[in-house]
């Protein structure tokens, strides 16, 4: 009924490339090498404390810094295993027009340890302009690829990233359509997508709600921003949210705020990572139930949230949410922001006064990063004691609360619940998220 | 209950089919 889970936030190995210059397959190879013998010792180590699975993250085969040609040669054909089967460790052959190096290290690692693994580089796809009209003028399609080999070394899944992060549309190509991939193990069925897949619907919601997957292999490159942002408290938000367990593996580079990986289950987090000294990342292992039966929560719309008039408006990354301050040490306040209305009903500890908190309501159209539409109700410490460093970093806090309550009148069903402590660290199985909806602790 | 000072709480709510509404913005680099 369980299974074990893990995942490794891996440190990158890319040397001192350059930018944009363009190597050979061979001097690709010996920079992806490193990174392989770290995947296969940490596989090792995993297995040898029964882990059933291992995510490693995105990029953390070569990294960043490569464009569109440059980062050919780390790239290998990835054969679409729904329509060939293929052990890449047992049937090393030439797969045109590359070889499959990379694929069948990977393969061999998962092989000798008996384990599942999953694993993110480019995907090299060859289209002829002639018989298709969609065909870069290169001649060739290029992705961003989530692999998962079986314990015998069969690559089982691949997907192709479908929300592109930025930059990263100079790199790789969009699927023309999202890809639902999923594969069933003895200890339940899993769904996979990459990064900044895991703020849309298609295929990240579906997989749940239509695919009925129990588990998400999730490998990213998270860049941390605070307050919402945050990997760990993100990425748990979303599993206990979709009610699934979720395994996310990120890079490890804290001087890029790329840190935060953990195992998460659907009712909390179980096992994470974030440690922004650390030169290296880390293994971290949990068991999971292999078919999650999260309560279902309906989000029945409140009514009556009390005084709701604003009191200021503050920027939270580039959206500008309406804010009231809570003024006591304990009280019931509201604020609303075009049709959602949020109410908090706190008490702080005496000696905590001095520290500037808010509530705050967005509704509306995020555009900074990405284009996607919000609501959100959220209860912060200000960055200082002036009002509009409300949704500005920070990440210490003395202020002890006895209570919270935050209630929301949100229109949308796919809420996504969160409570980050002192250091910015997760707060792990100690609130509570009921039908209101509304979060609240003691 | 909480063992530390509180830094945030939230309710993040995702509204996917506004997305659809105000379109996705052109891709850019």
């Amino acid at each position: 009924d369980t299974f074990i889970g893990a995942i490794y936030a891996h440190t990158p190995v890319i040397g001192s490339r350059e930018t944009g210059k363009i190597i050979t397959r061979e001097q690709a190879l010996e920079a992806v090498k490193p990174n392989l013998a770290v995947y296969e010792e940490q596989t090792r180590i995993a297995k040898s404390q029964n882990a059933d699975i291992i995510v490693f993250p995105e990029y953390g085969l070569y990294g960043f810094g490569t464009t569109r040609d440059s980062v050919v040669p780390y790239m290998e054909y990835i054969p679409d295993p729904q329509s060939e089967s293929w052990n890449p460790c047992l049937d090393p052959r030439q797969s045109k027009p590359t070889d499959n190096v990379i694929l069948k290290t990977l393969s061999c690692i998962a092989k000798n340890s008996s384990i599942y693994l999953v694993a993110n580089l480019g995907d090299y796809q060859y289209c002829e302009p002639a018989q298709d009209p969609e065909c870069p003028d290169d001649k060739r399609y290029q992705y961003n690829t989530n692999v998962v080999f079986d314990p015998q070394g069969a690559l089982i899944a691949r997907y192709h990233k479908q929300k592109l992060f930025m930059s990263e549309i100079v790199r790789y190509d969009v699927p023309t359509s999202p890809e639902y991939i999923t594969f069933n193990t003895p200890f339940g069925k899993f769904g996979t997508f990459v990064c900044f897949d895991i703020l849309f619907k298609e295929p990240a919601v579906d997989l749940v709600t239509e695919y009925k997957v129990n588990h998400i292999l999730f490998p990213t490159a998270w860049m941390n921003v605070y307050p919402f942002f945050s990997a760990v408290s993100f990425h748990s938000a979303w599993a206990y949210g979709m009610g699934v367990n979720f395994l996310s593996a990120n890079i490890h580079r804290p001087r890029n705020r790329n840190v935060g990986s953990g195992v998460y289950g659907y009712n909390g987090i179980k096992e994470y990572t974030m440690d922004h000294e650390a030169p290296n990342g880390e293994l971290k292992l949990a068991t999971l139930e292999s078919r999650p039966s999260p309560k279902t929560i309906q989000h029945t719309k409140l009514e009556n949230l009390g005084n709701t008039s604003r009191e200021f408006v503050s920027d939270l990354f580039g959206d500008k949410f309406n804010f009231v301050s809570l003024k006591e040490y304990e009280g019931t306040i509201s604020v609303c922001h075009n049709a959602v209305c949020c109410s908090a009903t706190y008490k702080r500890t005496g000696n905590s006064h001095n520290e500037l908190y808010a509530i705050g309501a967005f509704d509306g159209l995020h555009t900074k990063e990405g284009t996607y539409y919000l609501q959100i109700c959220t209860l912060l410490k200000c960055a200082t004691d002036e009002p509009e460093s409300c949704g500005s970093k920070v990440t210490d806090s003395k202020t002890i609360f006895e209570h919270f309550t935050l209630k929301g009148n949100f229109s949308t069903q796919h809420i996504f619940p969160m409570v980050v402590l002192d250091k910015a660290e997760p707060s792990i199985n100690d609130w509570e998220y009921s039908d209101g909806p509304t979060l609240s602790s003691n | 209950s909480l063992q530390k000072p509180l830094l945030t709480a939230a309710m993040f709510g995702r509204w996917y089919e506004m997305d659809q509404l105000f379109g996705q913005r052109p891709k850019t680099t």
